[in-house]
């Protein structure tokens, strides 16, 4: 990272969108906004707060090539999509956007959500990184929405400038993008894995940790679907008809593999989630909504499979996006919720979110 | 006279690699200065910081940047680099 200090010399900023582009609903533009905010407010102490007349430290326009006093200009469609000014009087702290482009809340064109959390990142006193992964690279890269866009790169720029954000505010950045891929139960951690990361959650609210996927197992590629800890203490990742089995943090020779090996026939493309009970060695793989078990001692797959879901998982009656066992319960996930489950009374105890253990 | 496509984009390149370094590897001063009706006859008292760097140095700069082979020369893999969408503040010191 870099940055151009001093950066502000408060914590309570304030930011006014002067003007809004065609291209999008006032009420996009100002949800990208306030959106884009929130990435930077969430690691740090800095609040911002929009007023809609007079001077803001963070004045927000769209414009094409030469726009008021501003010294640089646009290039019109493509190249140069948006600039700011760092911290500082005058010019300093604001954001132009090029009307130019064509701006979304989606991944069509260029998502102003986006674009607006870098130029904030250069409007707070960051510069351009060199690391690709990092939300202050220089190059425009679509992300999925779901994944929280800042990289460690950019958290660590931002806190030398700011320092961290108060520890109430501890996991609370992270709610609003936890999106239930994979969660499991991994070298006595609770993980839950989205697209490109891993967030490691310590028990007693002593907080969470996220760290990129490729930071521990670069071979891994990013999406992975499903995850579980067999009883060798390994993890088996799982992506389309592919999965890697690692130890520690290497991944064991002769990976990836085809799931047939595991014994499910060619039809079957893809796993959805699974978890292994460490007392019978079993491990239930959910596909739709059927499951199938596997036996790890002797490696091969149970006869009289696949069967319902719901049948032996009385209400558990959706897709399972992922599940684990934790103090022998289960946890079933389905996009904002998951389901406690009982799997020796057979019944569901309790329904909760799916963030709950981010203290969200 | 018929014009050569290759000499064509040679200079299309050519302009694209010098507008790219001029704007985001040639050092920036402060915008509110920029801002003020400056005298222009004498460039000394510009108080602007020329920016001696040659073009190859500055390639160079942009290359290593980008994690490209540090070449000095627009090759194809940094001229692609340069016709990507990107952010309009300089990569080097503001």
């Amino acid at each position: 990272y870099g940055i151009t200090l001093p950066g502000w010399k408060k914590n309570n900023l304030t930011y006014r969108i002067v003007n809004h582009t065609p291209d999008m609903s006032k009420k996009d533009v100002d949800k990208a906004v306030e959106k884009a905010f929130e990435v930077w407010s969430s690691v740090t102490p800095l609040v911002f707060s929009r007023i809609h007349e007079g001077i803001a430290d963070i004045m927000i326009a769209f414009g094409t090539k030469a726009h008021g006093h501003c010294p640089r200009y646009f290039d019109g469609p493509l190249g140069i999509l948006a600039h700011a000014f760092p911290p500082g009087i005058g010019f300093g702290g604001d954001v132009h956007f090029d009307e130019d482009e064509n701006w979304t809340a989606g991944s069509a064109g260029f998502n102003l959500f986006l674009v607006a959390a870098h130029e904030f990142g250069h409007a707070l006193g960051l510069s351009h990184s060199n690391d690709q992964r990092a939300l202050m690279f220089p190059n425009y890269a679509y992300v999925s929405l779901s994944e929280f866009p800042l990289s460690p790169d950019d958290i660590s720029g931002i806190q030398s400038i700011y320092g961290e954000a108060f520890k109430s505010q501890c996991c609370s950045h992270y709610c609003a993008y936890i999106e239930m891929f994979v969660v499991s139960y991994l070298l006595q951690n609770l993980f839950h894995i989205s697209i490109r990361h891993l967030w490691r959650v310590y028990p007693d609210n002593l907080g969470v940790e996220r760290e990129l996927i490729s930071t521990f197992w670069p071979a891994l590629s990013p999406g992975i679907e499903a995850a579980y800890e067999n009883n060798k203490d390994q993890i088996l990742f799982f992506k389309g008809n592919r999965f890697w089995a690692v130890s520690g943090y290497r991944v064991l020779l002769g990976y990836p593999k085809n799931i047939n090996t595991l014994g499910f026939p060619k039809g079957v493309k893809k796993i959805d989630a699974a978890v292994c009970n460490k007392n019978t060695g079993k491990t239930d793989f959910f596909i739709g909504d059927k499951y199938w078990r596997f036996d790890e001692n002797s490696q091969s797959m149970e006869k009289g499979y696949p069967r319902q879901t719901v049948k032996d998982f009385p209400g558990i009656n959706q897709k399972v996006d992922a599940v684990f066992q934790q103090k022998g319960l289960l946890y079933f996930f389905h996009g904002s919720k998951q389901w406690e489950f009982d799997p020796t009374a057979k019944k569901v105890i309790r329904e909760i979110k799916s963030n709950s253990w981010f203290n969200c | 006279v018929p014009v050569h496509p290759e000499n064509d984009s040679q200079g299309d390149n050519a302009k694209l690699v010098q507008d790219y370094l001029n704007k985001f590897y040639a050092v920036e001063s402060d915008p509110n200065q920029l801002g003020l009706k400056i005298n222009v006859s004498d460039p000394k008292k510009l108080g602007w910081r020329t920016n001696a760097e040659s073009t190859t140095q500055k390639l160079q700069k942009m290359q290593q940047f980008f994690g490209l082979k540090v070449t000095g020369k627009p090759d194809t893999e940094t001229l692609e680099m340069m016709k990507k969408p990107r952010c309009g503040v300089p990569d080097v010191g503001l």
